[in-house]
């Protein structure tokens, strides 16, 4: 595993603990999209399927189940924590999961590498998880006073598939048998996605200043 | 067509 590779999963876990702390800690999820949430955990439960036909490291065991727990646990404290729950902007956010799952299936169904049932599952996670954080990028336009760790966690998370993609470079260059284009092309409009929130994120950084979105 | 690929990520 190279460097990039390890910065980008730290990165991505990092993110995750940052979402866990802030609800945890302020008992509040304002802010958080719902649906960005069962998002990733459609994603992560697609994509981690070879947790049991394939072994791959007990590095790699071990970080899907924690992604798939914390999301999961997630959701139950959004949806289901008697305090937690209250906290959910549901009128805000609003995005329709149909506009981001269905061209996502259609799309695994007619470009895959293999047209099995895991293979179509796995692409399908592989570009809904470049979408998956439209929701909650709208919500946070919405959001006058976006929380820093709110800020954080979307950065952390934007980052990890940006330093993915320094992974794949390395990797492109240094093993032969590594071509993965459609996770490539699919990992670069995930970061795109997040060009804009970076650019706000970074110039609220320098100047002190709260970080806000322009509608 | 892409070779069969390596899933070892994330």
């Amino acid at each position: 595993m190279n460097v990039f590779r390890l910065a980008g999963d730290m990165t991505h876990l990092l993110s995750i603990i940052v979402l866990l702390l802030k609800i945890n800690a302020t008992r509040s999820c304002r802010g958080i999209s719902l649906k960005t949430q069962e998002l990733y955990a459609v994603v992560f439960v697609c994509r981690y399927l070879d947790l049991f036909t394939n072994f791959i490291s007990l590095y790699n065991t071990v970080m899907k189940i924690i992604f798939l727990v914390s999301t999961f646990t997630i959701i139950y404290w959004m949806r289901f924590h008697k305090v937690i729950r209250v906290t959910y902007d549901r009128e805000q956010d609003t995005f329709r999961y149909q506009f981001l799952v269905l061209p996502c299936l259609v799309l695994a169904l007619l470009l895959n590498n293999e047209f099995t049932a895991m293979e179509v599952l796995w692409t399908f996670s592989i570009y809904l998880e470049a979408v998956a954080i439209l929701p909650q990028l709208v919500l946070l336009q919405r959001t006058n006073n976006i929380d820093n760790l709110t800020g954080n966690y979307v950065f952390l998370l934007g980052s990890y598939r940006a330093l993915y993609i320094l992974n794949w470079v390395y990797r492109f260059m240094t093993e032969k048998h590594y071509r993965q284009y459609l996770v490539w092309i699919s990992g670069i409009v995930q970061t795109i996605i997040y060009i804009d929130f970076f650019y706000y994120y970074i110039k609220s950084w320098r100047n002190n200043e709260k970080l806000s979105l322009p509608a | 067509v892409q070779e069969k690929i390596l899933k070892d990520e994330l």
